[in-house]
């Protein structure tokens, strides 16, 4: 894997347009990650 | 980045994006000058209309079609915008509408028939789908004048469809200036930013940094333009001292986003006017007849 | 620069032809798209193929050599893979050794893993889209229902993936779901390379649960938080989940990891199931025997 110019740390985001999705019943049914979310992100930003 | 095809296809420096631009125009010019040449041959031409003809009906210069692209490139976002369209979906039709002209000279092709067409592809291409006849109602356009030009679209993009926009860095900053500056954000201020950034960075796009810098650097520049204190301690911080293991230069970094930030505060309006007489003058020496 | 020599499969959005690249004399597929079937112009599948090809690039991913236009057609320039899992499956004079099936697990993950990590979901994996090159290679295929993963606040429809290789979150008609679907599918489909028949056929959408749930077990809130606010949920007759010992019974010839491989793949809950890296890291990779090289594979 490519060395990332970050680290995912969810605990130091504040970002309710995200994290409130997390107590969502069809997406923690759905298998909705918010890490996945912030991976991709975060990865378009160290392009 | 530099796999993608928006890199391999559609990355320039200024020199070459300008020669590609001299190309184009000076092609569409060889033909333009080969038509009116048949056509003089045609016709018997009294001096007067011969001399009109030379004078009036003469291609358009490169820096002409600039303006005139770039005038039409500001109706794509309009009319996306007019839409309802997702914002990054009117960025693929801005880019989409942008690079269609760096293959294509408006005098191949009237900007006007594929201002649809861009966006119609861009939704497509977007994942958000509109049958051909709702966009067609919506658009107040017809079904033929929105595919007529699709496939040539398409090729003329190199087939390069997926787009890399910096909204989505701009969400990624957003996240790890969090992470790296700690608590010394203030939060309700980076709110304020982002929303103002990402309005910037949609109008950033109708100029032509996206040929020469990469989505990150963009969102760094205009993040610069929001909040220059706040970006510059969050870069200190994140490409110097020990943890600097992403073996970023700051000061490179930081001349790159610069130069950026330059470009975006100087765009290049066109006033109506301007593009009006560039579009006649482009009617004429297309329908010379009519002149 | 292209011959087209023989037709060999005709889809509702493209015919495949196979030829030569004149530069190289290599043997190409031409995958020849419509254009006057779609009424809505050029077909989203074909969108999609030529949209992901051209930013995928690995061993184990079909490789998009060139495309053009032609007589108003959209031609794709397609490596040559005369073959398919499908095929090897049913081919009954081909024996599976272990490592073959390790071999093309092992390509398979690679590829989706490489499909993953640039944040793309297939959304279509079967045997008939895992091809076989020449020399061995498994390569993923058929893009047609691929798409990026979606901003957090899209939906997803969830009338992806072929019936057989539907994951659980898409039979209760997800909308919010991750890459986990593709590993789903792969975990089928190892099934059905060690049974050589298909592992979960059912007849249509309501039986595909029933007899997904019938042999897995029925997913409950315990294991799988929020699954009964599922509006399909409450028809569902329950199952108990399969014991080792039953589970071992349907796999005798497989070994304790691969059977620990299928279940993390297998796993009901998305968010419990294996990703990529996870599958490409098991035990199962690296204990004897050693997957076979593809080379020497028939």
């Amino acid at each position: 894997e490519p060395k990332k110019r970050f680290t995912v740390d969810e605990t130091m985001y504040n970002d309710p347009f995200i994290q409130d999705l997390q107590s969502k019943k069809e997406y923690i049914a759905s298998g909705f990650r918010t890490d996945y979310v912030f991976d991709r992100i975060l990865t378009e930003a160290f392009l | 980045y530099r796999h993608s095809s928006q890199y391999r296809f559609w990355s320039f420096t200024k020199d070459n994006l300008k020669q590609k631009r001299l190309e184009t125009n000076s092609r569409a010019t060889q033909k333009i000058e080969e038509d009116m040449k048949k056509f003089i041959g045609s016709q018997t031409l009294t001096n007067d209309e011969l001399n009109i003809t030379s004078t009036k009906a003469i291609p358009l210069t490169m820096e002409e079609e600039l303006k005139l692209v770039n005038f039409y490139t500001q109706k794509v976002k309009v009319i996306s915008q007019h839409l309802n369209l997702p914002t990054e979906v009117t960025a693929t039709a801005i880019v989409f509408f942008k690079k269609f002209f760096i293959e294509n000279s408006v005098m191949e092709f009237d900007p006007k028939e594929l201002v649809h067409t861009t966006i119609f592809l861009a939704c497509k291409s977007e994942n958000y789908f509109i049958s051909v006849d709702s966009f067609a109602r919506k658009a107040k356009s017809s079904r033929e004048a929105i595919l007529k030009y699709e496939f040539t679209l398409l090729e003329s993009l190199k087939f390069s469809l997926l787009l890399h926009h910096p909204y989505k860095p701009l969400h990624g900053f957003f996240l790890d200036i969090q992470n790296v500056l700690h608590d010394k954000v203030d939060l309700n201020h980076m709110g304020r930013i982002y929303d103002a950034c990402r309005k910037r960075i949609t109008e950033s796009l109708l100029t032509d940094i996206i040929y020469h810098f990469t989505p990150p650097q963009i969102t760094l520049a205009i993040l610069l333009i929001e909040d220059e204190q706040l970006i510059t301690k969050y870069l200190e911080i994140k490409f110097t001292g020990d943890e600097n293991s992403h073996n970023i230069q700051l000061d490179k970094l930081l001349a790159i986003i610069n130069s950026c930030k330059e470009m975006i505060l100087s765009p290049d309006v066109v006033p109506t006017q301007d593009a009006k007489v560039i579009a006649a003058k482009n009617y004429y020496v297309q329908h010379p007849m009519v002149l | 620069e292209y011959s087209k020599e023989k037709k060999v499969g005709e889809g509702t959005y493209a015919v495949v032809y196979v030829g030569t690249q004149r530069s190289t004399n290599r043997q190409i597929a031409i995958k020849e798209i419509k254009t006057s079937e779609f009424k809505d112009g050029l077909d989203m599948s074909a969108i999609r193929e030529v949209k992901y090809l051209q930013e995928l690039n690995h061993p184990n991913v079909i490789s998009l050599i060139d495309i053009f236009m032609a007589y108003d057609n959209l031609n794709l320039v397609l490596e040559f893979l005369p073959s398919d899992l499908e095929v090897i499956i049913k081919d009954r004079n081909i024996l599976f050794t272990p490592g073959d099936i390790k071999a093309w697990m092992l390509m398979t993950l690679r590829g989706i893993h490489h499909i993953h990590r640039n944040f793309v979901l297939h959304r279509d994996l079967k045997p008939n889209n895992l091809l076989l090159s020449p020399d061995g290679m498994i390569k993923i295929a058929d893009f047609g229902l691929a798409r990026i993963m979606p901003g957090p606040r899209e939906t997803l429809t969830s009338n992806v993936v072929t019936r057989w290789y539907r994951a659980p979150e898409l039979l209760f008609g997800a909308q919010h779901y991750t890459y986990a679907i593709d590993i789903w599918s792969i975990g089928i489909i190892f099934a059905e390379l060690m049974l050589r028949i298909p592992y979960l056929p059912g007849q249509d959408d309501v039986s595909q649960m029933e007899v997904t749930f019938r042999a897995l077990g029925t997913p409950t809130d315990k294991d799988w938080p929020e699954v009964s606010s599922f509006p399909s949920y409450n028809k569902l007759q329950i199952y108990p989940p399969p014991s080792k010992d039953e589970f071992r019974k349907r796999f005798i010839a497989a070994p304790e990891s691969a059977l620990d491989l299928m279940n993390g793949m297998l796993t009901m809950n998305p968010h419990k199931r294996w990703d990529s890296s996870q599958c490409l890291q098991s035990v199962y990779f690296t204990e004897l025997p050693p997957p076979s090289n593809p080379e020497d594979m028939k």
